[in-house]
């Protein structure tokens, strides 16, 4: 998947 | 959110401010390794270059964009506008010690390949696509930027510890400052602890790390809560 992985923490 | 990351967000934001203001007030960058500060803007830069191509939330944009310009004004003030009273005889940690072997760890050990699969993806025997080109949408490079950032703000203060050592005191504020930055990391692990229990989040790359940097700030923690408390200064 090309999807991007979200990182929701900073 | 939770309030361990809040409060973790918060402590993190605290620590960037007193820097900033204790750096403005006092007219001085004495004591702070500029070093440092540009590994931690170089973390900041690398991690949320996700700003350009996905949306969270306006809570995580706003703090985004205030920890990267404070992190870029702070490192002005300390290379360009109070850049005579920055101590650089005394920052003498070789930061390209930390940034190379952390650039080559976050190639090799990240969310998106194993070694292997990210070896025949540069030989071009990848699955699907290559890292860059079109139709690409750069999340790969992304997402190893991302790496390199968690793994360089796990280290980026040794140069700050190394040149607190190196002097033999700290002043006060700058004790704050640090006691923040490490506070919020270890508010941070509770986080973690909370979301894997109540939302099954686990993040093995983010933990490992934090662990790794909170346990730098365990010997500054002890002496802060021993001395600090009682004298001006942090003797070691």
């Amino acid at each position: 998947s090309t999807e991007p992985l979200r990182h929701d923490e900073l | 959110m939770n309030i361990f990351r809040l409060t973790g967000d918060l402590s993190h934001l605290a620590a960037i401010i007193i820097l900033l203001l204790k750096i403005w007030k006092t007219r001085s960058c004495a004591g702070i390794s500029g070093k440092s500060q540009i590994l931690f803007a170089l973390v900041f830069t690398t991690r949320y270059l996700d700003l350009l191509t996905s949306y969270i939330s306006l809570y995580n944009t706003f703090m985004k964009v205030v920890y990267i310009g404070c992190a870029y004004a702070t490192v002005y003030l300390i290379y360009m506008k109070f850049k005579a009273t920055y101590d650089g005889n005394h920052d003498t940690f070789r930061a390209e010690f930390l940034v190379v072997p952390v650039g080559g760890l976050s190639f090799l050990v990240n969310h998106d390949f194993t070694p292997l699969e990210f070896l025949l993806v540069i030989m071009y025997v990848s699955y699907d696509m290559a890292l860059c080109g079109p139709g690409s949408n750069c999340s790969h490079c992304f997402q190893i930027l991302w790496t390199f950032s968690i793994y360089l703000e796990s280290v980026a203060i040794l140069p700050q510890l190394f040149m607190i050592s190196k002097t033999g005191e700290a002043e006060t504020i700058t004790t704050h400052y640090l006691f923040f930055l490490g506070l919020y990391r270890a508010l941070y692990l509770i986080n973690w602890i909370w979301r894997f229990y109540f939302e099954g989040f686990f993040d093995l790359i983010a933990i490992v790390a934090g662990v790794v940097q909170t346990i730098l700030y365990c010997d500054f923690f002890y002496l802060y809560v021993t001395k600090v408390v009682y004298s001006e200064r942090l003797p070691l």
